[in-house]
């Protein structure tokens, strides 16, 4: 028996806006730990990975370790049907060939049952190596968002540079080129801060393709700051926190430098 | 897609 509920139930409503064009199905690996999926886009460049641990779930029963094939375009539009502020019930028998799902309502006038099938998805998973990344930028997100969209209309690679206290990201097309540099913010606690950290001070410069990065800005919301994590020859990663038990991150593969 | 490296290059199954 699987059955988690989540107080809010946008949260997943979010995330899923944030892997539904980029995974079309996936197996959702429920266990007593929490909930985890992870997928490669159909052209095998970037990985996602979410996870929701047990902690963010305010009822969370997992017997035994269950599976969810889910395809995304239906587990989304039945997503659609609950209201941000709905409280999202997920529940499976153990060897399940369907899944529940129940909206409630925030003041409980309105309940909302819907069942979704599952399919076997035969996806292999990935082991993600540890690496000691040269450089670790935290951004609000919603900056990062509009930087991936303004850069995209001057050709399809977004360039990442980190120097010390600063990273710039820069494209290059037929219609001219754009640079645009964030500097690290003075001692300001709050979301709109940009920080950088690097390993041993060295600049760390790569090639990526704007059309993923503009995919994984669809999570925005799930966070009000993104992280980026670069080393050379390596693939990226942005990390959206989801609260302290959660997380939606994407790793992709640099372009080959010219 | 051309000069795309792909993201299983990096990583492997288990």
């Amino acid at each position: 028996m699987f059955e988690a509920r989540l107080l809010q139930g946008s949260i997943l409503k979010k995330a899923l806006e944030g892997i539904r064009e980029l995974i079309t199905s996936g197996n959702w690996e429920c266990s007593s730990a929490g909930i985890s999926m992870q997928g490669m886009d159909p052209s095998h460049v970037a990985l996602t990975v979410l996870m929701l641990q047990n902690d963010l779930f305010d009822q969370f029963r997992c017997d035994r370790n269950v599976t969810l094939g889910l395809n995304h375009a239906t587990f989304s539009k039945i997503l659609k049907c609950a209201a941000n502020d709905d409280i999202i019930t997920l529940k499976a028998e153990d060897q399940p060939d369907e899944c529940n799902l129940l909206f409630q309502s925030a003041n409980d006038d309105k309940t909302s049952d819907f069942i979704i099938k599952l399919t076997d998805i035969d996806q292999e998973t990935l082991g993600i190596p540890d690496t000691e990344y040269a450089a670790t930028v935290k951004v609000p997100s919603v900056e990062f968002q509009r930087i991936c969209r303004d850069l995209s209309q001057f050709g399809d690679t977004i360039i990442i540079s980190v120097k010390k206290g600063c990273v710039e990201f820069s494209g290059t097309g037929e219609i001219g080129s754009a640079k645009i540099a964030l500097k690290e913010s003075g001692n300001v606690d709050d979301d709109e801060k940009v920080s950088v950290e690097m390993d041993k001070d060295t600049p760390c410069s790569l090639s990526f393709a704007s059309r993923y990065l503009n995919y994984f800005t669809k999570a925005t919301s799930l966070s009000d700051t993104v992280t980026l994590q670069l080393c050379p020859e390596h693939p990226l990663v942005v990390s959206y926190d989801i609260g302290d038990n959660g997380s939606l991150k994407y790793y992709l593969a640099p372009k080959i430098e010219e | 897609m051309p000069g795309q490296r792909s993201i299983t290059s990096f990583f492997s199954s288990p």
